[in-house]
């Protein structure tokens, strides 16, 4: 997954994300693809959720999952997660939840919650961090002021770090893939280079939705992983996804 | 290392959106989820519409779990005892309801729906 939350030198922000997933469950030696990334591209939706006709948040799913992993309470904040990889991962929680000890939330669904229920990027931000997990994630999470949009890089009891949008330090972006910001990605499996290497290229000036989808259509933001493209401005209560394709030769992650 | 090697990697691509060509495969169709009205009406519409696909995809996972293991007791487990051990009520009711729409079992849903706790496996 790569996860993007910048702010133009309007103060607009702009949140996008590529959902990969699928590795090593299969690959489909004719059609040079993964096998599970393929089934789920066709069940890629856009839900508008609603209550009393009002929508109160919008989302990209997989038909049949309940849970959120890209979405937008329209004027408010939007949200996406990336999955991180840790020893202490989600099977210890899944162990844990089974042998009785449920004070842990499931990932998906503390996201749900807070797209339901949460009224600030504030409020938003402190739930995300400070909600117990069964497994390890990045929550990506934009607001609608300026300097709103940050990382939080969480273990499954703590939040280790929360990296913030910072114009004065030049952050005019916050991106992420699927490795904790201060250490080197997998040397197999560096997104965040070329992520960031086209984001300075666009520069802040020129950040908008459209720029946007170019970096993340950018090889090997964009692999074979990638199963759709999700923009979301804010301000204006957007959310527009898109299916995507990665023809040969492209990554295979 | 590779990645860094055309064709693997390349120039910032420009002028991509509207999204069009060979990245772009389809625009993604909008549902409503009235939460107003109980569980089993919510999901419904969505699911009608797409429920050949989401087989399809619960069967390429069990496909898997039997290239794993072949003696399908690992789908046994996730039908039969998965649902009563792991899922908290709540959210259950909902997907209790895609349940209804009778074309997978409760235990497969509830697997796709955790799957990214377990897929640290």
């Amino acid at each position: 997954c790569t996860s993007i939350v910048a702010e133009d030198n309007k103060g607009n922000l702009f949140h996008g994300r590529n959902l990969d997933f699928g590795l090593f469950m299969g690959w489909d030696v004719k059609n040079k693809s993964w096998i599970i990334s393929e089934k789920l591209k066709p069940l890629v939706v856009n839900l508008d959720f609603k209550r009393n006709n009002q929508t109160v948040f919008k989302s990209t799913n997989f038909a049949g999952y309940v849970g959120m992993l890209t979405g937008i309470k329209p004027h408010i904040f939007t949200l996406t997660m990336n999955e991180r990889f840790s020893l202490d991962g989600g099977y210890i929680g899944i162990l844990e939840w089974i042998l009785g000890k449920r004070d842990g939330m499931w990932m998906s669904f503390l996201t749900r919650s807070v797209l339901e229920n949460a009224h600030s990027y504030e409020e938003a931000k402190t739930r995300l961090a400070q909600t117990k997990l069964l497994a390890p994630a990045y929550f990506i999470l934009g607001g609608n002021q300026t300097g709103q949009g940050c990382i939080i890089t969480r273990s499954r009891l703590l939040s280790i770090d929360m990296l913030e949008i910072d114009l004065k330090l030049g952050r005019w972006y916050v991106l992420e893939t699927n490795y904790d910001h201060w250490e080197e990605p997998l040397f197999l499996d560096d997104r965040r280079t070329p992520g960031m290497k086209c984001m300075n290229q666009t520069t802040q000036k020129n950040i908008s939705l459209k720029t946007m989808y170019d970096v993340l259509s950018t090889k090997p933001v964009l692999n074979k992983l990638t199963t759709y493209t999700t923009l979301m401005q804010v301000s204006e209560g957007k959310l527009e996804s898109y299916i995507r394709d990665c023809p040969n030769p492209c990554m295979p992650w | 290392s590779t990645q860094f090697i055309p064709p693997y990697t390349e120039d910032c691509r420009t002028e991509m959106y509207p999204p069009n060509g060979p990245t772009f495969r389809g625009a993604v169709s909008w549902y409503t989820v009235d939460l107003d009205l109980p569980p089993s009406k919510r999901w419904t519409a969505l699911i009608t519409d797409k429920k050949t696909d989401l087989v399809n995809m619960i069967q390429a996972i069990k496909d898997l779990a039997y290239a794993f293991v072949p003696s399908g007791r690992l789908i046994e487990l996730v039908d039969i005892t998965l649902v009563s051990v792991i899922f908290p009520l709540t959210f259950s009711l909902n997907l209790y309801y895609i349940f209804l729409i009778p074309f997978c079992n409760l235990g497969e849903v509830v697997l796709f729906n955790i799957f990214y706790e377990v897929f640290t496996v």
